[in-house]
């Protein structure tokens, strides 16, 4: 098969006044950037010589998306209300005999640099000769050398602290919260939080009827924010 | 949201995705993006055409009798049917695989089990990997219906999705003769950011529809 492969960094209330050309330019050059270096990636063979897998192609673009802050992934994540980041990842493929979990989920991170390359990882482990067989540790070569950790198993979503700790044990990059913060993204959700209480005052004036308010604090008529 | 669609050498399709969420969300609100089916799916399934039972990607690949001498000239089309010396036609099978990844408004995603729906409508309703996708995040789709009267108020409904569709055709002793593969995209809001790379290796960078 020829080998392809296709991007996104996010859709929504994207129109030519929420996307003045200066912006449009800074996207179109990142996006040309990620996708000539990601489709050399899927093309060069190995030092092995075999071909790059879609597994690790998907994983390699997907990370310099999220090390790159004009998304809503990585830095440059967006904030909770109570502003802080909380990522999400997951990944999956249509090839069953060789990763019989297929798909796997993981959420509520704060601290994995990389959540996308945590989700891969759970997918290669715990998963292929563990599905159901409810193994408790895993042997897990990690940062700190061979590890007993707690197995994946054939979980297909963890979150939380449970998810980060199989982060460390298999070695993946840890940073701290500040790593993914961003003045644009600060400014969105302060912004976001002021729409919505302004919103709210007005709706509460009558002029929008009582406890609904027209705006809010995650979307704007006036600009893109993002929605995940 | 990011994502990222592959289909390798060996014909397996992953979709890889992450995101920083819902801007403003309330803290501990899961969304989309690692929920299986909602913003992101991948599947495989092999089809047999003339009558016999549409496979699904566990049942093993069906050997056909005797050889085919011709091959599927245009495996996204319906293949045509080959006679091979015999009074009856051959079958031909095909494998199909696709992989979707969602971006935009998740609790949208979720309350449709978007991703798994367009996969749904490719292999239960016998459509196109872009048929299917279109249906559910084009504009007037399943994700945009889902927003009610809310729609363009609150950014419920709105969002898009990438993917692509690989086809295998199998000859009568189960050997792989042929793949062809589909860059799918759609999108039912103002734009959405996204760039590829069309088959002869140029690439491609797109926010609205005709930018």
């Amino acid at each position: 098969t020829q080998p392809r492969i296709i991007i996104h960094g996010g859709a929504g209330n994207i129109r030519p006044e929420t996307m003045p050309p200066e912006r449009y330019q800074l996207f179109r050059a990142s996006l040309l950037t990620i996708i000539s270096k990601s489709h050399r990636f899927l093309l060069n063979p190995l030092p092995d010589g075999s071909l790059p897998t879609a597994l690790d192609s998907a994983t390699y673009a997907v990370t310099l998306l999220e090390d790159d802050p004009l998304y809503n992934a990585g830095r440059g994540a967006v904030f909770t209300r109570d502003g802080i980041n909380e990522l999400e990842a997951s990944i999956m493929i249509t090839n069953p005999t060789r990763w019989p979990k297929r798909g796997v989920g993981v959420s509520g991170l704060r601290r994995v640099k990389n959540p996308i390359k945590l989700a891969a990882e759970l997918l290669k482990r715990g998963g292929q000769d563990l599905v159901g067989k409810g193994v408790a540790v895993e042997d897990v070569e990690g940062a700190e050398g061979r590890l007993n950790v707690p197995s994946a198993q054939g979980h297909t979503h963890l979150h939380g602290a449970a998810a980060e700790q199989l982060a460390e044990a298999y070695g993946l990059e840890l940073v701290d919260p500040s790593y993914f913060w961003t003045k644009d993204r600060w400014e969105q959700h302060r912004r976001g939080l002021e729409r919505e209480k302004a919103m709210a005052e007005l709706t509460c004036s009558g002029l929008h009827g009582c406890g609904t308010p027209a705006g809010t604090a995650s979307w704007s008529s006036d600009e893109f924010i993002p929605q995940g | 949201t990011v994502g990222a669609v592959v289909v390798d050498a060996y014909g397996t399709v992953c979709v890889a995705t992450s995101t920083g969420g819902l801007t403003n969300k309330l803290t501990g609100r899961i969304g989309d993006t690692p929920t299986v089916g909602a913003g992101f799916w991948a599947e495989e399934w092999l089809e047999e055409l003339e009558g016999q039972k549409a496979g699904s990607s566990s049942c093993p690949a069906v050997v056909l009798s005797g050889a085919l001498k011709g091959l599927v000239a245009d495996c996204l089309s319906t293949p045509r049917m080959y006679q091979l010396g015999s009074s009856s036609p051959k079958r031909v099978v095909t494998k199909r695989a696709i992989a979707v990844s969602g971006t935009g408004n998740g609790d949208s995603f979720l309350r449709t089990t978007a991703a798994r729906t367009v996969g749904a409508i490719a292999q239960f309703g016998k459509e196109s990997g872009a048929v299917a996708l279109t249906k559910v995040t084009g504009p007037g789709g399943e994700l945009q219906r889902s927003a009610g009267d809310r729609w363009g108020k609150t950014g419920e409904g709105e969002g898009g999705m990438i993917g692509i569709e690989c086809i295998v055709v199998y000859d009568g002793d189960g050997n792989a003769v042929e793949s062809r593969s589909e860059i799918l995209q759609d999108f039912n809001c103002g734009g959405m950011l996204r760039a590829w790379v069309d088959e002869q290796g140029v690439a491609f960078m797109r926010v609205f529809r005709k930018d």
